[in-house]
Parts: C-alpha cells; structure tokens; sequence
C-alpha cells in the first residue's frame, strides 16, 4: 500500500535536508510500484513519475517540512490535479430534451448506471425517459424494464429494431411523453469491433447526445486506456461513471483514462442498488488510488 | 516487443520487465519472474533476446499449465458444476457456452437459475436454456438462492441429467454476507447431492487488473474452487492477472470465453494463453 511506501519514501529522506535527483529517483521507483499495484497504467506513470520527478526537482524546499514530507505532498497534490477538478454537472438543454448516452465494454454496469440516473433525476424533479437500445443479449430489455418500474418511470423498446432508429424514434416521442431527459442504454460492445462502434457512432450522429459517458469497471487492469480512447475517438465523450468502487480496488484504471482521454469523471458507482450512485471527488480517489 | 536477435543487456531486460507490466502481470509476480530471468542472464544460460523471450515463456507455462484442466467425472450422475464470481463478469452467459459444450456431446442438461436478485437475471438464463435445449429451474424473484439449488437437485436426479450448471448472483468478495450465502449454497448441494458440487468455478473478467487476485482469495475462502474461467479473452486485455493468482492460489485455469455467443468457449491451453500475451 502506500501508506507503506510513503514510509519508505520518508525513511530514505531521513536526515536529508534537500531533494537529490538519486533519492528522488529511487523514491519514485517504490512509488511506481504502488502505482503498478493499483492498476495504473504503466505508460500512464512513467509519464505521471516524470512530472513529480520534474517539479520535485526544481522545487524549493519548504522551512519547517521534512524533504520527504514534501515529496510525499507533491505526489498527492500531483495525483489530485489530475484526477480534478470535481464536476457532476449535466449540460441540461434549455429547451427539449437533454439526451445521454451511455457507452462501454461487456458487463461494465451501464444498464444498472442508467437505472441509477434515472432514479437521480427523478429526485431532482426531472421527467426520464430510459431507452432500452440493447437488442442483443438476452432480456437487456425486460432489465431495464424492470429498473424503470422500480423508479417509476417510462421504458421505450422495440425489440428487433436497429438500435440507431430506437433511439431517434425514442428521442422523438420524449416530447409527447413529457419528458426531458432521455437516457439511452446501449449493447455492450468491444473498442475493436468496428461495426458496433460504428454503430453507437450513429446512434449519437442520429440523437446529438448532450452527455455522452464511458461506463468504466473500475477493477479494470492495464486495458482501460485503449478502450477509453477508442470510444473517445469515435464518440467524443463528455464523462465517465466508474462502476463496482465498492469492490475494494485502488481503481487506478481512472487515473489512466482521466489522463489519456482529459475527460471528467463525474459520477462513481458503489453497489448494485439504485441509490448507490455518488458524486466523484478527486482527493478521495488520489487518495484511494495511493492506498 | 525486444529486437530480435539482439544481444541482452540491462536496459533491454528493464525493457521485458516493463513489457509484463503491460499485461497486467502485477508487480509482485513480475518480480519474481524477472528475478529468474536476470539470473539466467548472469550465469550467461540466455544471451540474446530471443533466447530472453523463450526462457520467459517457458517459466511462465510452467506457472499456467496444470493437469487437471479437463472437467472432473463424478462416480455418477449429474456432474454438478457451480458457478461464481463478481458483477459483470460474465458467469450467465459462461453458463450458456458450458451448456452447449454439454449439449455438443448429447448431455442432458439442467440449469439452475439461482440468482434471484438481479433484475432479469433468471429471463437471461432462461432464454439461454430455451435455444440450447436445456431444462431449467427458477423460483420467484427473491427466492432464497439456496432454495432455487435444493430444488434444482431434486430435479436433476428425478431427471436423470448428465450435467447440472448452478448460476449464482454477481458478488462483490467485499460483501460478507454475500459470501456467506455463497457457502449456504453449496452446502445445501453438498447435503442434497454426495460429492456435490464436483467442479466450482470462478469466473474471471480478462480485463480486471490485480483485484481479480483478491477475488479468488476470497471466493477460493468460501468455495472450494476447482477451476478458473477466464472471459473476454476476445478483447484487446490479456489477462496476466490469472498469473498472479496461479502463484498464490492452487486453481487451473479451465476455460477461456472469447466472445459472447455459445460456441465463444476452448478449454485452456497454457501454451496458447502464453504465446498470446506476447502476441
Ligand atoms: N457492486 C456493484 N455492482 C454493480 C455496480 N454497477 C453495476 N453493478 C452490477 O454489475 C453487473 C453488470 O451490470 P449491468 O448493468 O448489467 O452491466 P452492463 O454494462 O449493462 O452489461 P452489458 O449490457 O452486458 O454490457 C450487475 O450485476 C450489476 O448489478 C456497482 O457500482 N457496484
Ligand atoms: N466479448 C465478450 N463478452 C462476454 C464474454 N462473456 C460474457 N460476455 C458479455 O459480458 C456481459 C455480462 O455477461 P453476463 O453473463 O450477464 O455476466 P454475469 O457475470 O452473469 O453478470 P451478473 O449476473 O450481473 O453478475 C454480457 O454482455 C455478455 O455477453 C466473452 O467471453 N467475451
Ligand atoms: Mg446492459
Ligand atoms: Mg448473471
């Protein structure tokens, strides 16, 4: 954990009075280990490494603090910046319906994350719409069903029909409806599958998405980031939800992506029931992250 | 990856190392590779990068292969397999191929739709068993899962089937009262039927980083695991993390899922998993 290695950082700065380049770089090489232990990226740290290892460096050393404990600090506040800033904003649409759309691999959480907006919305005073676009696997649709009537709110499905057409035809009739936030659940689907992603390409072509969210599974390993870039490149994605925090995992995968794609992370998934949905908070997750 | 047919220094090791980070293989486990690998280079038995890459190779086959990769033969029927692991990771539709593998070889097949949780999870496996020709036992949503198992027991024994699949809520080994109920429901398959379940598995999500290793910790404490099944394989993930866990926890891997309709199922071959990481 970190907490180990930040006693290591600071037993090996004992007695020094400033931050030598040979201290700091074996500092740093415990630090990308615990970095490596939370699932960060391995190109992703060497980079996030090289820019302590360069502000370390050419930082003037505090009166009064241990050049450990400086170094220690640098590394959070580093990690924090990058994580920030906080921002669980919806870009809600003044007039019409403020359409989202959730994106991501197999079995990341998205239909239990629409679920989960929908029951946020509705308690913030809002009229959801959720859209069951998954005609794929097996009762995607009866599950999403299932989650609009635990919120009681409005399911559109059309079983069979190209995902594309649903979610324009869904877009559409929010309005008789009454509706003004419509949430499009989506098939899960591989970054290197190159006719679903050029599907959900034209499912957000089609309903011009307002918010467009990678649903990320924040156990995810070393992969993230290729699949958080393909999705990026190919839908211009406005947020992330990271999924299953709840898991115990150091969830270093969203400092990668937050690194690769510059995209907010704006909400956080911390159980399977609806409510369990909550704002991102950067220092918690740097935190988090350096264990 | 490595030039090939370079001469090995320690800049192009550091850049091995670097590689195994990559793939999910965790620090831990890198270390003590790579120790066995700097070793040999010291005492001069690999001196080219090629000869760097099959000495890796070699050690990590040694860490994946296992033989008892093939699926157990109870002393009668059914085989009862029971079926866990975390949220999403792919245990219902795993449960689909294994039923078709099943069904290929003219099995009788009955599944057990134990997760009474989960919002259309017992719709899921039904349709799966309707278009595989399997029977299936459900309950009503809520249902004590262990209930759904004692039930689906009976049934598979009056039926005479070959095969019985247990499917199981996603759980998170955080959540100890899910575990709990995990155990609760293989002892009542153990008490319903002798020797049950004769195969356990955990199924794993290629694309999980080194919490899968805590994952079959925990799942191995409550379970007996007899076998790993790796899915998502089809992805860009390489699922090094299964090699951190071989290292600690005695399980083989027994199958791996490369897509997301039935016939997506291969019984594990180390060599193949190996050669793919460096693919
Ligand atoms: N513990 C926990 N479980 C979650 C969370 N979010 C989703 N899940 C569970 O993860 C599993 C997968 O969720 P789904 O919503 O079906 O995932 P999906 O992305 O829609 O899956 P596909 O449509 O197949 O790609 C379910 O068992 C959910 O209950 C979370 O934040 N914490
Ligand atoms: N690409 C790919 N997708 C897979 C594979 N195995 C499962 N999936 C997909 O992963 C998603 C989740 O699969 P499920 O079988 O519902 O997973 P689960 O573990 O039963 O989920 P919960 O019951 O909610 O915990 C679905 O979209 C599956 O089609 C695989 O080997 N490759
Ligand atoms: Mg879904
Ligand atoms: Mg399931």
């Amino acid at each position: 954990s970190l907490t180990k290695t930040f006693d290591a950082v600071r037993r090996r700065f004992a007695g020094k009075s400033k931050l030598t380049e040979a201290n700091i770089n074996e500092a740093l090489g415990e630090v990308r280990t615990a970095l490596l232990e939370a699932d960060v990226n391995f190109a992703v740290c060497k980079d996030f490494l090289a820019n302590v290892r360069e502000r370390a460096l050419g930082a003037e050393v505090l009166a009064g603090v241990s050049p450990g404990d400086q170094f220690i600090k640098s590394i959070h506040d580093a990690l924090v910046e990058l994580m920030g800033p906080e921002d669980p904003s919806i870009a809600w649409k003044k007039d019409g319906p403020t359409v989202i759309l959730m994106a991501g691999l197999q079995g990341s959480g998205k239909t239990t994350t629409c679920g989960k907006l929908a029951f946020k919305f509705k308690n913030e005073g809002r009229k959801p719409l959720l859209v069951a676009a998954d005609v794929q696997r097996p009762a995607a649709i009866e599950q999403l069903k299932v989650l609009g009537e635990q919120v009681g709110v409005p399911v559109h499905a059309e079983p069979g029909a190209a995902p594309p057409d649903i979610c324009e035809r869904a877009v559409a009739k929010a309005v008789e409806l009454g509706a003004d936030t419509v949430i499009l659940d989506t098939a899960g689907r591989l970054h290197i599958d190159e006719d679903l992603m050029n599907e959900v390409s034209l499912i957000a072509e089609k309903t011009h998405p307002d918010e467009v969210f990678l649903v990320l599974d924040a156990n995810t390993g070393q992969d993230a980031v290729h699949s958080a870039e393909e999705f990026d490149k190919t839908l211009a994605l406005t947020g992330v939800v990271l999924t299953k925090l709840d898991s115990g995992t150091r969830g270093g995968a969203s400092l990668s992506v937050k690194k690769v794609t510059g995209k907010p992370i704006k909400f956080i998934g911390v159980g399977e029931k609806l409510d369990k949905l909550e704002s991102f908070h950067p220092a918690r997750m740097a935190d988090r992250i350096l264990g | 990856i490595l030039p090939f047919g370079r001469d090995l220094d320690d800049e192009l090791i550091d850049e091995m190392e670097n590689y195994l980070y990559t793939a999910d293989i965790g620090p831990r486990t890198v270390q003590v590779v790579m120790e066995q690998v700097r070793q040999a280079y010291k005492d001069r038995t690999i001196k080219t990068t090629d000869e760097c890459f099959e000495h890796l190779k070699s050690i990590l086959k040694g860490v994946m292969s296992s033989d008892k990769t093939s699926l157990v033969t109870p002393q009668q029927p059914p085989l009862v397999i029971l079926v866990a692991g975390v949220n999403g990771s792919g245990k219902t539709t795993s449960i689909a191929k294994l039923c078709k593998y099943f069904r290929d070889r003219d099995k009788k097949v009955l599944l057990a739709a134990a997760d009474t949780f989960r919002a259309a999870a017992v719709e899921q496996l039904t349709i799966w068993a309707d278009r595989l020709g399997a029977d299936i036992v459900k309950k009503q949503q809520g249902a004590d899962p262990a209930s759904v198992a004692f039930d689906a027991c009976d049934a598979a024994r009056a039926r005479g089937v070959d095969v019985l699949i247990v499917d199981t809520a996603g759980r998170l080994h955080t959540q100890k009262n899910l575990m709990q109920e995990l155990e609760k429901i293989r002892r009542v398959i153990g008490k319903k039927i002798e020797g049950a379940p004769h195969e356990t598995l955990l199924i794993l999500d290629a694309n999980n980083g080194q919490n899968a290793i805590a994952q079959a910790q925990e799942f191995g404490k409550s379970l007996e695991l007899t076998g790993l099944f790796l899915t998502k394989l089809d992805g860009t993930a390489k699922g090094g993390a299964v090699i951190g866990i071989r290292h600690q926890v005695d399980v083989p891997v027994k199958f791996i899922g490369i897509g997301e309709s039935a016939e997506d199922i291969e019984e594990f071959d180390a060599d193949a998993f190996v050669e793919a990481l460096f693919a």
